[in-house]
């Protein structure tokens, strides 16, 4: 199972369509400071299917849609695609044999929501079920934020045994 | 269950000892259960010995310490059970040059099991990429992303 | 006194609205009391406006924008009200290079009427500092300190 | 009023007699991680009063107390000494006409602290005063300790006005 792409569109800053190719070994992102780079990162856990807007440094949900800048206006909707590639066998048996799937969570001004796996509209719940199911939503120990790797370590010891429970 | 919870404790702590040492060059590290006789509701301390120093509170280590403690918990989770992919947003901002060097050679060897994401502002991290995309404002509040070819275009990026 | 925390909020805000464009290279930023009706209980919030983008919640900020807006306030504090120092650890740790070079300008301003005591990893500050001390640990579990002519010395205590 | 020099002895990594001297303009610490810079700062808020061991990263007060290394035993206290110049006018009258003035806090093993103003032994409320008398001790925002650059700004607007208060 592998990550093959994460598309972002309407996303806090990403009023412009764009793509991240995930390659094989280590993919480095560089920029300067209050660029995007970090809200690449909740994008990708928002798709994964996020629920605390506070998780994703808001404060309600609505806003993770772009609320303009100088030279743009706000967007109506936030859109973010995962695809995944060689799942063959990781995924549970109603999604057939796919080589590749791909998550789609879209967020209107309205409060509209809409999940779709493979273009195929499902609940929210068919998402984080997925993500279950792959491994991939173990994301406790997959997902360290800025600022936060040391949480670890201040953690109390009753809070740490989560790692070892999602290891095993 | 208690078996899978205690097995899969040993397994995580005979690679953090392993890994410890290896990212701190020398000194040693375990983890300890708190209630070894409860596997459901036992808690979990790490007891740090870096290099010639006497073992003590976690409180008491330095920033960068933390910090190369936690990379070392979370490369020994990843040991144990792979998972596909793990991202890194400045972990490395805390830790001195030699570190970074020791963080970013393990680092390296994890990849060829695991998708890396990596955000950081060090120079030492983004040589050990495979890849490299620029993030940058030329709008302001507008995100941009390039691939980036490595060498000569890091510090452009940069310094934006 | 009622007087006295009015005034001395206007002050640190009309520091506070000059010192943020310097440090962002442009847009905005202004403190409110959430309760102008009642000096003794109000709290204090931040509004931010980076160059070119929209105010928005500070917690949507980046970790360097957060940074450098608080830097920016401490700054404002101290034009208003000088301590005779100001120690800093490792502040500079979420910036990029841009946002150094302001910072330490800004510092170096500042250091004429304040005593600063700056613990950094990076070169762009050490540079900036009348006087540096190398902390090392010849001895593992042992703190060395030396004092450090500027220049070539940077490097080599670095990469101890 | 300024800092002089700061003296540290027995004080968590330093077994070694330390002199600081505190300059003009910027003084930089730099080092390697874990060699003892943060435990500058720690020395330097203990011996203006810190309470908190846990503000000093410990668990009780006797953290402080150097407690060896694979070369050297354990020390039986810490002691930590501050010295301030060009203090006329800013002390209260008690102090009389002192061009300088040093505040000495030693810890023994024993739990049994000692507090010096001029070597002249006093209690740990007669030094907590004295730097609120010159000010120094308004260390809300003098200090900014590792990793807390971002406290102000997470803090809630009620906990911000000490900030004010204390540059009132
Ligand atoms: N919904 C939104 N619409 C427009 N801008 C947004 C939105 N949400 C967040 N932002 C902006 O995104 C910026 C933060 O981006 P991000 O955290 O990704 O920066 P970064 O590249 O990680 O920077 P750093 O290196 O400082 O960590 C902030 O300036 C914030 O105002
Ligand atoms: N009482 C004590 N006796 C001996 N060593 C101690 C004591 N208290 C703390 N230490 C040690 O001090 C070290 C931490 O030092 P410090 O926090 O000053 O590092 P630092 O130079 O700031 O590093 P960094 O750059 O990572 O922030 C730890 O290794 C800790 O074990
Ligand atoms: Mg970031
Ligand atoms: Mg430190």
């Amino acid at each position: 199972m592998k990550i093959k792409k994460l598309e972002i569109y309407g996303f806090k800053t990403f009023p412009k369509p764009t793509e991240l190719i995930f390659h094989e070994g280590i993919t480095g992102i560089v920029g300067p400071n209050g660029c995007g780079k970090s809200n690449i990162i909740d994008a990708m856990r928002w798709v994964m299917g996020e629920k605390s807007a506070k998780g994703l440094r808001g404060g309600s949900m609505g806003d993770v849609i772009f609320s303009g800048c100088e030279s743009r206006k706000p967007l109506g909707f936030a859109e973010v695609t995962l695809t995944l590639s060689e799942v063959e066998g990781s995924l549970p048996e109603k999604f057939g044999t796919y080589h590749e799937i791909s998550v789609t969570r879209r967020l209107h001004r309205s409060g509209e929501s809409e999940y779709l796996i493979n273009k195929i509209p499902c609940r929210l719940r068919d998402i984080t079920d997925l993500f279950l199911d792959t491994g991939l939503g173990k994301r406790a120990y997959s997902i360290v934020e800025q600022g936060r790797i040391d949480a670890i370590l201040s953690a109390k010891p009753q809070e740490r045994r989560y790692l070892i429970e999602e290891a095993a | 269950s208690r078996e899978r919870f205690q097995q899969t404790f040993d397994e995580v702590n005979e690679q953090f000892k392993a890994v410890f040492p290896r990212l701190f060059r020398g000194g040693s590290a375990e983890l300890f259960l708190t209630d070894p006789e409860d596997m459901l509701e036992t808690g979990i301390d790490v007891i740090v010995h870096p290099p010639g120093k006497k073992p003590q509170h976690i409180s008491l280590l330095s920033g960068g310490e933390k910090a190369l403690t936690a990379v070392a918990i979370i490369f020994s989770l990843f040991l144990v059970k792979p998972s596909p992919f793990c991202i890194l947003d400045e972990v490395d901002a805390p830790l001195d040059d030699a570190n970074v060097e020791r963080f970013t050679e393990m680092l390296a060897e994890m990849a060829t099991a695991t998708q890396f994401l990596v955000i950081t502002h060090n120079k030492i991290s983004m040589e050990v990429a495979n890849h490299l995309y620029g993030v940058t404002m030329e709008e302001p509040g507008v995100t941009d992303m390039v691939s980036v070819r490595l060498s000569s275009h890091l510090s452009s990026v940069e310094a934006a």
